[in-house]
């Protein structure tokens, strides 16, 4: 699975998601990443794209979480990340990550595997790469 | 901050030991940074961030090493099927696909059922269809297919596993 999420300079938010999904699954078995809400969500407030076992993802409506986390707790981006990536994913019987940005242009990243490959490029300043 | 930040993923799973080479390693970060290149190349200029992120995915779809377009993982019955979606924040629009076999860049696809359709998701070889009718490019099932990603499926069979992108070995027993 593969993922993007963009602040531009006039302060919009997007999210992209693409997969082939997982390695054997069942022939016609659906993931999170063409659900909206689930592997993938953008609003106003943050942009989400997950990866991992889908059906977690599906389970805690993981992408729109971290933007209810964020709207209604308050929480900053990267705590929202760790509550639905660290917390509420496993709890639903999988794992994986997520990367999201919210208004302001601030990431917020959390895996729970012990891999995640990720990008972060911010304006002026030199790109970041991780794969651990 | 009027500035403008981009972030993506190449996918999550275990540390597999053949990977772990410099060499390895390398080709992922050349490819993770190409693709921050392609999203950059929209926000530089004051595109929007729909457009920053499609770049970038694409970018990562055309990749091999990376489960998405081109490099996907293969089924039980040794197909590929895949999904995608985008959706973008100012006017809550968005588009899908799922279970798409011929369309080369699965996230154009979605774009196109979220701008060309009044649907959100579009599924299967009606999807396909779609796709090949909007004009998109369209791709048969050996471009998509990579003998890492096979030799991980026998590897699956064999256990009787299901697995994330990176969990499976193709080197270990």
């Amino acid at each position: 699975t593969v993922g993007a999420v963009a602040r531009d300079a006039s302060g919009r938010l997007a999210a992209a998601t693409s997969t082939g999904g997982m390695t054997n699954k069942r022939d016609g078995r659906i993931g999170d990443s063409p659900l909206i809400g689930a592997g993938t969500w953008a609003d106003a407030q943050v942009a989400v794209s997950c990866t991992g076992v889908g059906e977690a993802f599906i389970r805690c409506a993981a992408a729109h979480e971290v933007s209810a986390l964020m709207r209604y707790r308050g929480m900053p981006v990267q705590q929202a990340a760790e509550e639905v990536a660290l917390r509420l994913v496993p709890e639903c019987g999988g794992g994986g990550g997520l990367i999201a940005v919210d208004a302001a242009g601030q990431p917020g990243i959390a895996f729970g595997t012990a891999r995640m490959h990720r990008g972060v490029l911010r304006a002026g300043v030199a790109p970041e790469v991780a794969i651990y | 901050m009027s500035g403008y930040t981009l972030v993506i993923h190449g996918g999550a799973g275990a540390i597999q030991p053949e990977e772990r080479t410099p060499a390895r390693e390398a080709e992922y970060r050349a490819a993770l940074l190409a693709a921050l290149k392609a999203g950059e190349g929209v926000l530089a200029q004051g595109g929007p961030a729909l457009a920053a992120v499609i770049a970038a995915v694409r970018s990562l779809e055309d990749c091999p090493l990376f489960n998405a377009g081109r490099g996907s993982t293969f089924t039980h019955g040794g197909r590929i099927e895949m999904d995608a979606s985008v959706m973008d924040g100012a006017s809550r629009r968005a588009g899908a696909v799922a279970g798409v076999t011929r369309i080369r860049n699965p996230v154009t696809a979605a774009q196109a059922v979220m701008e060309r359709t009044p649907h959100v998701l579009l599924a299967g070889p009606a999807a396909d269809a779609f796709a090949e009718a909007e004009g998109l490019a369209m791709a048969p099932p050996e471009y998509f297919r990579t003998e890492h990603r096979w030799q991980q499926l026998q590897k699956a069979l064999t256990a009787q596993q299901v697995a994330l992108d990176h969990d499976i070995s193709t080197r270990m027993g």
